[in-house]
C-alpha cells in the first residue's frame, strides 16, 4: 500500500507508515464501526451502470457543504465525483437546501420505486407515478423538510414561447375501475424554454409516509397546455426514469433526531 | 495504521535502567520534553481498506488520532492539564503507589459526516459525533 502522514489539517503526505489489518482485525474494527454508524449489517447497494446517478450526485455536494463546515477536507472525492459524473450538469443544491442541512441530524435521499406512464380514456390524461418509501428510517428520527425532485430541459422551438401547467398530487386512494383519489400539492406554471431542477414541497406527505406507511400510494405528477391539454413529460422536457443518469428524478428528506440513542454495549 | 516513531519510543523506554525503591524525583521527569509528552498522534481508519468502497461514498476514510504520552510533573502549558491533574502529578510524587499519573486523554473531539448506500440504494448523510481527536490533555 501506499504511505502517508498527516498534519494538522488532516492532509494526507507521503511517509506515513501503515500497516495491512490482518482478517480477524478487519472484521472487529468493520464490527465497532459498523456499530459506530448504527447500522445492523454492512449495506450492499445496487449501483446501475457503476456510475451515480441524480440522488448519490445531489447528496454528495451537501456532503462537500457539511465537510466544508467541518473545515475537514473531503479526501480523495474530487476525482471520483468527477469519475461518477456522466456528464456535466447544473448544481444540484439550493440556499433553502443548505438552510435546511444547517437544521438537520440526517439527510436521505430516496430511490424511485415506480414510475409509469399512463394514458387513461376517454380524458387520454398523461400522468407519471413515483413511489418512494421513507418508512425504513432510523428510530427517533423525525422528518423536518422534503423535498420531490425533477429535472427539466428546455423543449424544442416549436413550443419556445409556450408555458405548461405542472401538477403534483399525493395519491390517497387507488381504484381499479377508474382515477385514483388525488390530493393537489402543487401547481406551477412552466416556460417551454426552462431548463434546471424543479423542487417541489412534500414535507407534510413524507411525515403522512413515515408515520403511517399503509397511506404510502405515491405521487402523480401531470402537465397540461396553457389550453388545458393534457401533454406527455417528453413533450414538455421533463426527464423520467429514462432520462440521464444525474437528471433523473428523487426525493430527499432531512430529519432531525427526536430521542437520544443509546448504543447497546457488545 | 499509526505514526512509526511510537515503536521507537517503546524501545528505548524498556532498555532504560531500573529506578530505586524510593521512587523517581522531580528531577528524574523532563516532560518538557515533547517526544514523550502527552500529545495527539497520527492514526488514519481507512473505508476503502476495510473494503468498504461499494457502499461508503464519502469520506474514503478519516483521521482519527489518539493521546499518547507522559502526564509527569511538572506539566507544561502545551500539555493542557487540568488544574486538577497539576495537583494530581504532585501527589503522585510524594505517593506514587497510591495515586497515578493523571492520564493523557482527548480534550476536543470532532464530528465526521459519512455518505453512504443502504441496502435499498437509498443514500444517507449524516454527521456522527466525537470521531476525530483534536487535542489531547492531561486529565
Amino acid at each position: 500500500g501506499s504511505n502517508y502522514s498527516l498534519d494538522g489539517n488532516n492532509d494526507v503526505h507521503p511517509g506515513f507508515m501503515h500497516r495491512r489489518l490482518r482478517t480477524h482485525e478487519k472484521r472487529e474494527m468493520q464490527k465497532e464501526i459498523l456499530s459506530i454508524l448504527g447500522l445492523p449489517h454492512r449495506p450492499r447497494p445496487h449501483l446501475s451502470h457503476g456510475k451515480y446517478n441524480s440522488a448519490p450526485l445531489f447528496m454528495l455536494d451537501l456532503y462537500n457543504t457539511m465537510s466544508g463546515e467541518e473545515k475537514s477536507p473531503v479526501e480523495g472525492m474530487a476525482d471520483r465525483y468527477q469519475s461518477m459524473r456522466t456528464t456535466q450538469s447544473p448544481p444540484l443544491t439550493t440556499n433553502q437546501e443548505t438552510a435546511f442541512l444547517n437544521d438537520a441530524d440526517m439527510v436521505m435521499s430516496f430511490v424511485n420505486l415506480v414510475e409509469h406512464d399512463r394514458e387513461l380514456s376517454p380524458q387520454r390524461r398523461h400522468h407519471k407515478e413515483f413511489k418512494f418509501n421513507p418508512s425504513q428510517i432510523p428510530e427517533g428520527e423525525a422528518v423536518t423538510a422534503a423535498e420531490f425532485r425533477l429535472y427539466k430541459e428546455c423543449v424544442s422551438l416549436a413550443f419556445h414561447n409556450d408555458t405548461f401547467l405542472l401538477k403534483v398530487y399525493q395519491v390517497l386512494k387507488e381504484h381499479p375501475d377508474r382515477e385514483a383519489d388525488l390530493f393537489l400539492l402543487e401547481s406551477r406554471r412552466l416556460w417551454a424554454a426552462q431548463e434546471g431542477w424543479l423542487e417541489f414541497d412534500i414535507t407534510a406527505t413524507s411525515n403522512l409516509w413515515v408515520m403511517s406507511p399503509v397511506h404510502n400510494l405515491g405521487l402523480q405528477v401531470s402537465v397540461e397546455t396553457s389550453s388545458g391539454q393534457s401533454v406527455s413529460f417528453k413533450e414538455v422536457g421533463l426527464l423520467g426514469r429514462a432520462g440521464p443518469l444525474e437528471k433523473q428524478p428523487f426525493m430527499v428528506a432531512f430529519f432531525k433526531v427526536s430521542e437520544v440513542r443509546v448504543r447497546a454495549a457488545r | 495504521s499509526t505514526g512509526g516513531k511510537r515503536r521507537q519510543q517503546n524501545r528505548n523506554r524498556s532498555t532504560q535502567p531500573q529506578e530505586g525503591s524510593r521512587g523517581p524525583g522531580p528531577a528524574d521527569y523532563n516532560s518538557s520534553d515533547q517526544k514523550t509528552a502527552c500529545r495527539r498522534h497520527e492514526l488514519y481508519v481507512s473505508f476503502s481498506e476495510l473494503g468498504w468502497q461499494d457502499w461508503i461514498i464519502a469520506p474514503e476514510g478519516y483521521a482519527a488520532n489518539y493521546c499518547d504520552g507522559e502526564c509527569s510533573f511538572p506539566l507544561n502549558a502545551h500539555m493542557n492539564a487540568t488544574n486538577h491533574a497539576i495537583v494530581q502529578t504532585l501527589v503522585h510524587l510524594m505517593n506514587p503507589e497510591n495515586v497515578p499519573k493523571p492520564c493523557c486523554a482527548p480534550t476536543k473531539l470532532h464530528a465526521i459526516s459519512v455518505l453512504y448506500f443502504d441496502d435499498n440504494s437509498n443514500v444517507i448523510l449524516k454527521k456522527y459525533k466525537n470521531m476525530v481527536v483534536r487535542a489531547c490533555g492531561c486529565h
